[in-house]
């Protein structure tokens, strides 16, 4: 219409460009092409594009502006569209309650590890229990994982490392022992007991009800799902079906110490509203780090 | 999925949400796609169900590209040498106490080693699986060099008569160049110990993991002479498709695929049962 096109005339004549359709069209492909690289879900990546370039539309950007020596800088349109891709992505990731959801009054906080199996669930519980011990904190570990070869072995030598209690029982049965260890941490006074759980797939009936039955015996303040940052399409199925079943208060992203670009933190937040909470950055128990939005949006984004 | 009656837009959009949903990644879905509007502009593509068989066809071309050479475990002069390696987690303890029990049955005598000497309980967990295969285990003492763990290893084959040595190596990201070059180290000196050693050598990948398995088979086949995938956990919800990424980037072949955590979980890789499952 003539009032569009001489607002836009006008906005030409001051340095100023309208985002639109066809100046997004190429970008918006090469973002979607970029997050689904980074391994981002298929569904969560058609989300978010159609999010941020609702957002984006209409949108009036500068392009051309004089620095302070007075020299013309020129920001391409689509390199605004690209912030703003950053921006909404920071935004999307940054969790309301950083770190634990501590119990409010007496009792230890009790918090469970659940994900698939090999990704790093009881190298993470360590990594807490070290964390917390060393902001004064008395730390319990329960190793309720019984399935595993060596899994109650593993958590051992964490717990002697650190000169952290492992709650273990021989012959007993994972809800058991998660209401005995948490008996046993509040007995002792601890501030925080952490369950180990054995890996497992979602489609494993009889383990997701395991998690289920732990659920009701003891309440939980915090459900951490820990995903492996090289996860791909799978992210997507997993955070959900974890979700649903007993429920997930964060995610401890692990081996971002590699290269892996991390897009499911993007895929899990987007289905379950959990944020990553923590940061796995190598495989010893000081290397866990509070999670940052802004590096892994970068990082998504690549 | 048969539902339109022509080959149009969308239903090139339905098969690169299937696709990409399978973890083929960007690059090998566009070139199959490429494929199928080339061969669809050439008229050689009848309707939408002439579309999907091609596309299972191409797809499976290119895992026949890079053919199946069974698993090593004969070799003419002393005992073969089998290499497991892989990032963190993604299987190879348990495929050796899968692949030690298989080879035990079929009459090999079989040590396996334990090189992993670094992560906490490594050395306990193989042990629990060489008693399970009833095979022996080889171990060293707490962080030892892995590599003299491997050549004290088949030094000892070579002794005692196995005919079959499986190394197991601690996990490790392909971007940690110190714990790579340890691992090229494995295998220069298992070579010193048997000429021709690792004979082969199984890159162990997890099924549910994206685009990164990827680097992970390029850098790894750069450290030691990767000769084929054990692809880990397909009894879950992922597909495993960055095998074909793989195979049509690299050229390296699945041999194995695990799928489940007992002993007998292990199968030969099929792959038109692999294909069919994909587009299940
Ligand atoms: N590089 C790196 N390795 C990690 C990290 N977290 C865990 N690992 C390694 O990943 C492997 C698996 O870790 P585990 O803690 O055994 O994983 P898990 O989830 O308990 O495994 P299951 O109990 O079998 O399901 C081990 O080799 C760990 O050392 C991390 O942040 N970085
Ligand atoms: N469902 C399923 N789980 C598997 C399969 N293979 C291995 N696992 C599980 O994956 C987890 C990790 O297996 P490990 O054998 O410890 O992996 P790894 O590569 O030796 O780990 P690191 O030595 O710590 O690097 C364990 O919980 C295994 O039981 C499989 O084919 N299917
Ligand atoms: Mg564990
Ligand atoms: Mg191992």
């Amino acid at each position: 219409t003539i009032t569009k096109g001489f607002r836009s005339a006008r906005h030409r004549l001051q340095g100023y460009r309208e985002l639109d359709e066809e100046t997004l069209e190429e970008v918006l492909g090469d973002i979607r092409t970029s997050l689904l690289e980074a391994d981002v879900e298929v569904g969560v990546v058609k989300q978010f594009i159609a999010t941020v370039k609702t957002k984006a539309l209409g949108e009036v950007v500068r392009v051309r502006a004089e620095d302070a020596q007075g020299k013309t800088v020129r920001v391409k349109p689509q390199d605004h569209f690209v912030k703003i891709c950053h921006d909404e992505l920071v935004a999307l990731m940054e969790p309301d309650e950083p770190g634990l959801r501590w119990k409010q009054g007496k009792g230890p906080t009790v918090t469970m590890m659940v994900g698939l199996q090999g990704s790093g669930k009881t190298t993470s519980a360590g990594k807490l229990a070290n964390l917390f011990k060393s902001q004064g904190k008395k730390v319990m570990l329960v190793a309720a994982d019984v399935y595993r070869p060596a899994a109650i072995e593993q958590l051992k030598v964490l717990g002697q490392r650190l000169d952290v209690p492992v709650f273990s029982v021989p012959g007993m049965q994972p809800p058991d022992l998660c209401e005995q260890g948490y008996q046993q941490a509040v007995n002792t006074g601890c501030d925080l007991v952490i369950f180990d759980t054995a890996g497992r797939l979602t489609i494993d009936q009889a383990l997701m009800d395991e998690l289920g039955e732990i659920r009701r015996r003891v309440h939980l303040d915090n459900t951490l799902l820990v995903v492996d940052a090289m996860i791909g399409q799978d992210s997507v199925t997993t955070a959900k079906s974890f979700h649903d079943k007993v429920g997930i208060d964060g995610v401890i992203l692990t081996k971002l110490d590699g290269d892996a670009r991390g897009g499911a933190a993007l895929s899990v937040k987007m289905v379950t509203g959990a944020s990553v909470k923590f940061a796995g950055m190598g495989e010893g128990l000081d290397k866990l780090e509070p999670f940052r939005a802004e590096g892994l949006a970068s990082r998504i984004l690549g | 999925l048969f539902a339109g009656k022509q080959i149009d837009e969308s239903l090139y959009e339905e098969i690169e949400e299937v696709l990409l949903r399978a973890d083929l990644g960007v690059k090998t879905t566009h070139e199959l796609l490429q494929s199928l509007k080339d061969a669809s502009s050439r008229k050689e593509l009848a309707n939408p169900a002439h579309v999907w068989k091609t596309l299972r066809e191409k797809t499976q071309q290119l895992l026949d590209k890079v053919g199946q050479a069974p698993v090593v475990t004969r070799v003419a002069q002393g005992p073969a040498v089998i290499m497991v390696v892989g990032v963190n987690g993604s299987g190879k303890t348990t495929s050796i106490g899968k692949l030690a029990h298989r080879y035990s049955k079929e009459g090999h005598k079989v040590l396996v080693a334990a090189a992993d000497t670094f992560r906490a309980a490594a050395v306990d967990q193989l042990e629990v699986w060489c008693q399970r295969a009833d095979v022996p285990i080889h171990r060293g003492k707490e962080n030892a060099d892995p590599a003299s763990v491997c050549f004290a290893a088949i030094e000892r084959a070579k002794a005692e008569g196995f005919d079959l040595v499986i190394l197991d190596t601690a996990g490790r990201l392909h971007t940690n160049q110190g714990l790579m070059e340890e691992l090229s180290k494995c295998a220069r000196v298992s070579a010193k110990a048997l000429p021709g050693a690792p004979h082969e050598t199984l890159l162990v990948l997890d099924a549910t993991m994206g685009q990164n398995a990827v680097k992970q088979a390029e850098l790894f086949r750069e450290s030691v002479p990767v000769t084929g995938i054990v692809l880990t956990k397909l009894d879950g919800t992922a597909k495993g498709g960055v095998v074909l990424a793989i195979a049509s980037g690299i050229g390296l072949p699945v041999k194995l695929i695990g799928v489940g955590e007992k002993m007998s979980d292990l199968r030969d890789f099929d792959a038109a049962l692999f294909v069919e499952e994909l587009f299940d």
